[in-house]
């Protein structure tokens, strides 16, 4: 849990993913379409991957998931389907700009 | 191979998922609400499921890409992305028709 908030504050977006999930892929791919320079940590080549997945799962409280988790200034903002439609709603850029990442 | 190819010809859509994975549930909800009666064999819940999954590995010729793996007829299809836009192209129906499947 604390190496999963240390992460997560070390730039203005820090996304989690596992290297094998496509959904996770196209997250990573829209932030950098967005023109963000997200710091992608895969969770299969941590060590305490396992662990950081259980945080994750948690904090997000949802039924098996944990990936991808975005967080935006250290903050947890949510998985694809929320990234999402803040994107659709147009929030996600005044959020990632606060952030100072765009 | 043989197990995958078996399972593959048991109903008319046949697709292969990791419980974990959502883009499969994505794949075979779509499947669902196009009225779609499709065998759903989770590859993690089967004790062959690892070599299952390097087969479709292959047959899909994909880097990292065994699921979803749909199935129509006994023929190999695709992964979601084929499913996707042959659905919108409007190519998929027919299909599914012919297979006897709707
Ligand atoms: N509703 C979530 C779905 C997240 C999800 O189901 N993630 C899957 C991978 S696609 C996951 O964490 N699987 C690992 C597990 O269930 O333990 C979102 O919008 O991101
Ligand atoms: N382009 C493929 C992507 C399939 C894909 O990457 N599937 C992932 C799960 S989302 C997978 O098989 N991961 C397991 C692995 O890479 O071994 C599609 O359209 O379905
Ligand atoms: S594992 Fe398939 S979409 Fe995440």
């Amino acid at each position: 849990m604390e190496r999963v908030m240390q992460l997560a504050s070390e730039r203005a977006v820090v996304v989690f993913t596992l290297s094998s999930c496509s959904m996770c892929h196209t997250v990573t791919r829209m932030m950098a379409d967005l023109g963000v320079n997200a710091l992608v940590h895969e969770l299969d080549s941590d060590p305490r991957g396992k662990d950081m997945e259980r945080a994750l799962h948690k904090m997000l409280g949802g039924r098996g998931s944990a990936v991808p988790a975005v967080f935006i200034g250290g903050k947890l903002v949510g998985g694809t389907n929320r990234v999402m439609s803040l994107h659709l709603t147009g929030e996600l850029m005044p959020m990632l700009m606060n952030a100072g990442a765009v």
